[in-house]
């Protein structure tokens, strides 16, 4: 998962 | 509808006046580009009915297993109007002499295989939109944690395209099938652009930037 940090981060974005 | 509202909005490739015209300075142009549509794909696939209820981690693995796809379908669908050029924004469009010095060439003839075969069926906006879901829904991870749920969303658009073309195309009782086996090229057109950029990383001579790394990491 640390791998996949900013995939992850975008999609738990409100946005 | 909901899809045809979901559309993101138009990117521009605007390449760097400073660098030369070479090699570096294309594949530089477009990854850059990628990037930022990718960024833009997320939002889009996030208001995808459906999709944000799916599992956060079944959600990243559709995404990591369809990103190239989703933006591949994109250029396509841009090029459709352009004569054996690849329209990647409005203002970067590639002939097959430009393909070459990038050293891209296999990648484009493959991209403008797909083009000639939508422009040949007449692809329109709604099919577009419905087949780049369909693909992102497509992405056939072996790591999906809850397979019924995204079954369920596939089901769902594909039956989105089954109905536009019920009421569209009545007298083409193929044309949903006929879009669909199109993904087979698509997908095997991503695979030939995820190794390509993939040779490009370890060539390390053109800057990527982080999400479109660790994409391409995901597939690699």
């Amino acid at each position: 998962k640390e791998k996949h940090k900013i995939l992850h981060r975008l999609l738990q974005n409100s946005t | 509808s909901h899809l045809l509202e979901a559309e993101p909005e138009k990117v521009y490739a605007m390449p760097d006046p400073a660098l030369p015209d070479d090699d570096i300075k294309a594949l530089t142009t477009l990854c850059d580009l990628a990037d930022r549509e990718l960024v833009l794909n997320i939002g889009w696939a996030k208001h995808l009915p459906g999709f944000s209820s799916l599992r956060l981690a079944d959600q990243m693995r559709l995404l990591q297993g369809a990103w190239m796809e989703v933006l591949l379908l994109r250029v396509v669908f841009r090029s459709l109007g352009a004569q054996d050029r690849l329209v990647f924004a409005e203002d970067y469009v590639m002939d097959a002499a430009q393909a070459r010095l990038a050293g891209l060439p296999d990648l484009h003839a493959g991209v403008l295989q797909l083009v000639r075969k939508y422009r040949a069926m007449g692809l329109e906006m709604e099919e577009f939109v419905t087949l780049k879901a369909i693909a992102l829904a497509n992405a056939d991870s072996m790591h999906i944690e809850d397979a019924e749920a995204v079954q369920k969303l596939q089901d769902c658009v594909h039956e989105a395209l089954q109905d536009y073309e019920r009421a569209r195309h009545p007298g083409d009782p193929r044309r949903a099938g006929r879009l669909i086996m199109t993904l087979p090229l698509l997908r095997q057109t991503a695979t030939m652009a995820v190794r390509s950029f993939c040779s490009i990383r370890q060539d390390g001579r053109v800057p990527m930037h982080k999400l479109f790394l660790e994409l391409l990491e995901a597939n690699a």
